[in-house]
């Protein structure tokens, strides 16, 4: 039981420095237990510093530079269990549009293991998508769907 | 394992019978503010199974039924139905194919339905046990929540990493 | 004291439904009181109707909806006692591009009274704009700024 | 009266000396993420007297001075100052120009000054009293926060309304 949550914790830390840095392009991430003696009970902190700037307070990171690294952890998560299908509603908000074309072009890498929903305002996004449905409410307070576009 | 269709018929802004067919890889959803594409990501969680009403942004679980606009009167039910291609044998159950469905009337009865056949909720969480699907908070990030993902307590982290070990 | 505050109350009222129906084209919002019998005391609720649809519990609005539905709680207190200065950082980041495009023609109206310092990422918030300061990081960690436009 | 000039030395990823000038009407600050955008809506808050680190985004206040990069040092102290046009006499002082200044050494030594005038950080909440600048939540909105005009326990909306009215 321990034994297997430590593995896994390796895992999804091997995971989380290197999406992050691919994300970023450079820096360091890390998860790091709080009590390495008590690791079925103690706190899992989250430490980040993106590409040559020194390590804070995670506060002190820019807002989008929170969204990255919350969508770093996502990931390193998916890695080790890819979930069938995964809904993301506007998670990528926050981010600038050259950070919307990292985040389009990562996601491809696991359209392999996973099904994504994206909800998204962003044109970088639908970029990325295979398909496109449009929502609309022509008549006021009732939504419909439209298809609006298929790409192979 | 994929989500190959979902269907709304009075859910939330979805009064009329309404069918998504999703194929695999990456599929967006647009549109603009307030048009309902919240509102799918919403059904796609209480067709799981959620029981928080804060999660589906309501104060009561009624307030997923189509409640009427200025012009078109009030639905008596909603339900949502979604179809899982289940070829790779993903979910623990016999078909290749598997449809969930849950319903709720007003006066506050509920079903589920696996195969359309009647089950309870326990089956279909059951069901989903195993993909993590829904319940770990990784699977369906809702609008404005991805920043929690870092906030997180501990408590919540741990309790998703267990779930991914 | 609490005549005066009974009759801000009812002016930020009045300028709400305005800017609410103004922003969305159209429905109805307002601030109400939780007891008129304690005034000074009591809650102050809000609630929000966009055009067209049923008033609602304000949590079943979209993001977007309740984006715009603050903003215009934000400009009705502007509109009774205009602030010098605003500095707004990206508050618009949950609108669609039309309703930018709103809110960029909306704040235009304020101009003559305060001065609005807008932090976004948003093409059509940086066309309201009458100037506009680039914030660059061209050596890591080190902030530097740049003007890069000044209209008439 | 409006804010012409924000000079910042040193404040958290602004080391060298950055002056930045204003007009009146409607200025847009840009950039890509983590550039700095809202480390000057945290230098304005901070030059008007803020005490609270959890509103500049820090865990002390000596975090708004410039911890350096991995290529330059940190810096030993921060500073603002705002000037601020004041020809309509809306703030009760004498002058048509005022500076303010708010300087921090990483000893915890601080220093408020009010055209190059040591003063205590309450003279200068005490002139900006009236305008309701920084202290009313409405005046400056910070990222992420905007949703929270709606909201807000009900005890800081009146507080707003108090201070409006
Ligand atoms: N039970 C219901 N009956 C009718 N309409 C409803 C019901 N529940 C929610 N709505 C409406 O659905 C709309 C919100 O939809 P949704 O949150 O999906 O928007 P959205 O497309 O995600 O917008 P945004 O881009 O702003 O996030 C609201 O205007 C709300 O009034
Ligand atoms: N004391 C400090 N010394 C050096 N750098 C700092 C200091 N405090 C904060 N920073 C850096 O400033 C950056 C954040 O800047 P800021 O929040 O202004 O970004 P932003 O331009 O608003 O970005 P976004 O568009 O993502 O919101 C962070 O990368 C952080 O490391
Ligand atoms: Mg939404
Ligand atoms: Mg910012």
């Amino acid at each position: 039981m321990k034994k297997q949550f430590i593995t896994h914790f390796r895992v999804i830390n091997e995971n989380f420095k290197e999406v992050f840095a691919e994300l970023f392009g450079g820096g360091m991430a890390e998860i790091v237990l709080g009590d390495e003696q008590d690791v079925l009970n103690c706190n899992i902190d989250i430490i980040a510093q993106p590409p040559g700037k020194k390590l804070q307070n995670m506060l002190l990171l820019s807002g989008g530079e929170r969204c990255l690294t919350a969508i770093a952890l996502l990931f390193a998560i998916l890695k080790l269990r890819p979930s069938p299908f995964c809904v993301l509603d506007e998670i990528e908000a926050a981010l600038d549009d050259a950070n919307i074309i990292r985040f389009g072009e990562y996601i491809r890498n696991y359209t392999s293991r996973s099904q994504f929903i994206l909800v998204t305002h962003r044109k970088g996004t639908m970029e990325a998508a295979d398909m496109i449905y449009g929502v609309t409410m022509q008549e006021r307070g009732i939504s419909r769907i439209l298809s609006m576009k298929l790409t192979d | 394992m994929y989500l190959k269709k979902l269907e709304l018929q009075g859910f939330k802004s979805f009064p009329e019978k309404t069918v998504i067919e999703f194929h695999e890889g990456v599929t967006a959803i647009v549109g603009p503010n307030g048009s309902g594409k919240s509102n799918i990501t919403d059904a796609i969680r209480w067709v799981l199974g959620e029981q928080s009403v804060k999660t589906l942004r309501g104060s009561k679980m009624e307030d997923v039924i189509f409640t009427g606009t200025q012009s078109r009167r009030a639905m008596g039910f909603a339900e949502v139905t979604m179809v899982i291609d289940n070829t790779d044998g993903r979910l623990p159950v016999e078909y290749s194919e598997i449809s969930v469905s849950r319903r709720l009337y007003r006066s506050g009865d509920s079903e589920y339905l696996i195969n359309k056949t009647v089950c309870r909720l326990k089956d279909v969480q059951t069901m989903f046990m195993d993909t993590g699907i829904g319940r770990d908070g990784y699977s369906i990030v809702s609008q404005g929540k991805v920043d929690e993902i870092l906030s997180h307590k501990s408590e919540d982290r741990r309790k998703v990493f267990e779930e991914a070990s």
